[in-house]
């Protein structure tokens, strides 16, 4: 079963077209293996994307030297994805 | 397991068998009511199952899909709900009863079941189909990106690996032909709803176009009557509008083609969306998404109901 411990879904709010394109070019980088929940489009609509482990500091260094805003949705996607399995069990005994 | 539909949980997530089991019990506790479809089969053999909710023959009908997208398992869970719901309310709501003495209604609950199962038992975060992408490793496609409405054009993905992957041709994806192949078919379906996760938005053509569909006045103002019912229960709300302007650009979507077969009433929902969890919302949400979209669905029912054409 794949493992999410240590992913992160960040919040990104970019504030200008020049963000959204940056976000776009990052979307674009497949080997980083982001998931984009929402895809960057306009500065009215969030961006939610889900960060794996390894690649989470450099994401965050990289949105920080662009200048780009975000907040943490989600901070251990696992924790989130264990919650959800024991609620589900607990329920159904 | 749970005996009857009364003892199923429905504030809770449950596996695909489970709700392949309720479909069961729901369409053997009303046999006049509800009846089960099977419109195909998925990349892995799993059946499609439609639910029929019909009190006659030959009637007019209209579509509800939930989680086309694996993953959004508010959906399929909001899904199972309504067809409760419909039961339930069959013979007390004067409007709901009213649309059943006329219309049928067709509920798929587990669109992609491939997918669904995937996520139960392998990838949560799972969304595509599960068909393997010849030349590649990456394995599905995006079922929204899939339909022959703009395919291909921008707003998808060419590239098997995105999680918007279009595939490799319109209705390369049993789960999405089997779709098409019904509505054809049926040839009178006037309502068309495609329900997603998340981010609190009733949509409708176009996404494949900046041109507005002919009907754009008149459902724009269907959307508004729509989420103002929804934020009725509990203020939730939605943002409404065509899906080119109201998102992005999104080629090969379900509802571009369901309105270009000519069902006016053509929309796509996006959950709701509590800005903590994206789709994978809390159980205890289940309940209350699913009341309150269903108060939008009515709003859409009764309008088609009230407006033939």
């Amino acid at each position: 079963r794949e493992n999410f411990v240590g992913h992160q879904v960040l919040r990104i709010q970019p504030t200008n077209e020049e963000q959204i394109s940056v976000l776009r070019s990052l979307a674009e980088k497949h080997d980083l293996g982001l998931d984009f929940w929402t895809e960057p489009v306009s500065v009215t609509k969030p961006v939610d994307v889900r960060i794996p482990f390894k690649v989470l500091q450099p994401i965050k260094i990289f949105l920080l030297e662009n200048d780009i805003q975000y907040s943490i949705m989600i901070q251990d996607l696992q924790d989130l994805l264990d919650e959800e399995e024991r609620v589900m069990k607990t329920r159904s005994a | 397991q749970p005996r009857n539909t009364d003892g199923y949980d429905y504030a809770n997530y449950h596996t695909l068998n489970e709700i392949n089991s309720f479909i069961d019990m729901l369409v053997a506790e009303n046999p006049n009511l509800v009846s089960k479809i099977v419109i195909g089969q998925s990349y892995e053999g799993r059946p499609l199952n439609v639910l029929k909710f019909s009190t006659g023959a030959n009637r007019p009908g209209i579509w509800i899909d939930t989680g086309i997208h694996s993953r959004e398992w508010v959906t399929q869970a909001s899904g199972t709900w309504f067809a409760k719901k419909i039961v339930t309310d069959y013979g007390r709501d004067p409007a709901l009863t009213a649309i059943l003495n006329k219309m049928d209604i067709f509920l798929e609950i587990v669109t992609n079941p491939d997918g669904y199962a995937y996520t139960h038992t392998s990838n949560r975060m799972w969304r595509k189909t599960r068909k393997p992408n010849s030349g590649y490793s990456c394995v599905g496609v995006d079922p929204n990106r899939n339909w022959d409405a703009g395919f291909g054009g921008a707003g998808a993905s060419g590239y098997p690996c995105s999680e918007t992957y279009r595939g490799p041709y319109a209705n390369s994806e049993s789960e999405v032909k089997s779709i098409v192949d019904f509505v054809k078919s049926h040839g009178n379906l006037k309502a068309f709803v495609s329900i997603h996760s998340y981010s609190q938005m009733l949509l409708y053509p176009y996404g494949y176009t900046s041109t507005p569909c002919k009907d754009q006045s008149e459902l724009h103002a269907l959307a508004k009557k729509a989420i103002t019912d929804l934020a009725s229960l509990y203020g939730t709300q939605y943002t409404y509008g065509s899906i080119i302007n109201t998102i992005y650009q999104a080629s090969g979507g379900t509802i571009d083609w369901t309105y270009n077969q000519g069902i006016k009433y053509s929309y796509t929902f996006e959950l709701r969306d509590t800005g903590r969890y994206g789709f994978a919302l809390p159980a205890n949400q289940i309940i209350p998404t699913a009341q309150e979209t269903w108060l939008a669905l009515m709003a859409i029912m009764q309008h088609t109901y009230n407006n033939p054409y």
